[in-house]
């Protein structure tokens, strides 16, 4: 099920902390504590997929809190993607056969 | 291919960091973010071209429900060159009534655009050579992404699902963790030499908020992200004319 803000251990007061802070520094305001409670949770998913992400990276990336932690993959899909070539783009092949570059 | 290259470096060669904001123009700025930079280090003419004008003119409707940099090319071609920034500002929305591509003086245009090989050491060196281009990436990373090389596998991040068009600006290589260790540790038996992560540096259109002050770096090597798939770039000039400046390392 969807992770909660409370069920992320016993540090909520830090987890709220931090939200406060990525608030500020990126200027965000709710319109209702619904949707502060809301945007908490979306924030605590955003957290742990950082983790994970920053499990898996192979390099020397940092993943955490930027200005899209309160937004969801979907919301952000829909806002900063290219949904127009969601699930790939038109097979494209090997359009360019030549080794030179000048030659199209 | 020189050892690296930041196109950063020249004063004024790349544009300021542009916001997409709630647009799925990724494409329109990529497009912009090269043709500018073109100019700016083959005529040092320091020009922002118009976004709006590409959504506003595009050939495939709504252009903030996503596009293709090729789509963004040809719309600069057919209508002979792109207004300046300032004259047609960016609106984060479409207003395809409004397209009037013989209201503004144009600042810039191109002769053609072509694809490069899908390989990375030609695209370093086209790179250098010739200047910035645009690639498409899968973005899964970048949301969340902060600083650092990014470093993916096909698993984690699907080379052939690109969804995310940049401006590659540069690349190098930063010694890791691991290659410093090696070379401290090991020194008592077998000496390794240190072990570099070489990179791409990228600029973004998600603000100057995000990541490396708007920019990021892939892993250079192993296809990262799927950033071989689509390198294309415009021409501004003859194909055997090189800007005036070099890539400085």
């Amino acid at each position: 099920g969807p992770l909660r803000a409370q069920d992320l251990g016993p540090q909520p007061l830090e987890l709220k902390e931090a939200f406060k802070l990525f608030q500020i520094q990126f200027n965000r305001s709710y319109l209702s504590p619904e949707e502060h409670a809301h945007r908490l949770d979306i924030f605590a998913h955003n957290l742990a997929q950082a983790q994970r992400l920053q499990e898996e990276d192979l390099g020397t990336a940092e993943f955490g809190v930027t200005p899209f932690s309160d937004l969801t993959e979907e919301e952000f899909g829909q806002l900063y993607g290219y949904r127009r070539a969601a699930g790939g783009v038109p097979s494209m092949g090997r359009e360019i056969r030549s080794e030179e570059p000048e030659e199209s | 291919v020189p050892f690296s290259c930041d196109w950063r470096k020249v004063a004024g060669a790349i544009s300021p960091i542009k916001d997409q904001k709630n647009c799925n123009c990724c494409w329109a700025m990529a497009a912009a973010g090269n043709i500018e930079t073109l100019w700016r280090i083959s005529f040092w003419d320091f020009v922002d071209v118009s976004v709006q004008e590409l959504l506003d003119c595009s050939r495939c409707g709504d252009g903030c429900q996503g596009g293709f940099v090729w789509d963004a090319f040809i719309t600069v071609l057919n209508n002979s060159g792109l207004a300046s920034e300032k004259d047609y500002p960016f609106q984060g929305k479409v207003r395809a009534h409004r397209c009037h591509p013989k209201k503004y003086q144009k600042v810039a245009w191109i002769q053609d655009f072509i694809m490069l090989q899908n390989n990375e050491h030609r695209i370093a060196q086209y790179l250098a050579t010739y200047g910035p281009i645009t690639v498409t990436i899968n973005m899964k990373p970048l949301r969340l992404y902060r600083k650092g090389v990014i470093k993916a596998t096909p698993t984690t991040c699907d080379p052939q699902l690109v969804d995310h068009s940049v401006l590659l600006v540069g690349f190098g290589s930063v010694k890791s963790e691991e290659g410093i260790w090696a070379e401290t540790v090991s020194s008592q038996s077998q000496p390794q030499p240190p072990h570099p992560t070489p990179y791409w540096i990228l600029k973004n259109s998600w603000g100057a908020q995000w990541g490396e002050k708007g920019y990021f770096r892939l892993h250079r090597g192993s296809n990262t992200c799927g950033i071989t798939k689509f390198p294309l770039t415009a021409r501004v000039q003859k194909p055997d004319m090189k800007p005036r400046v070099s890539c400085p390392p």
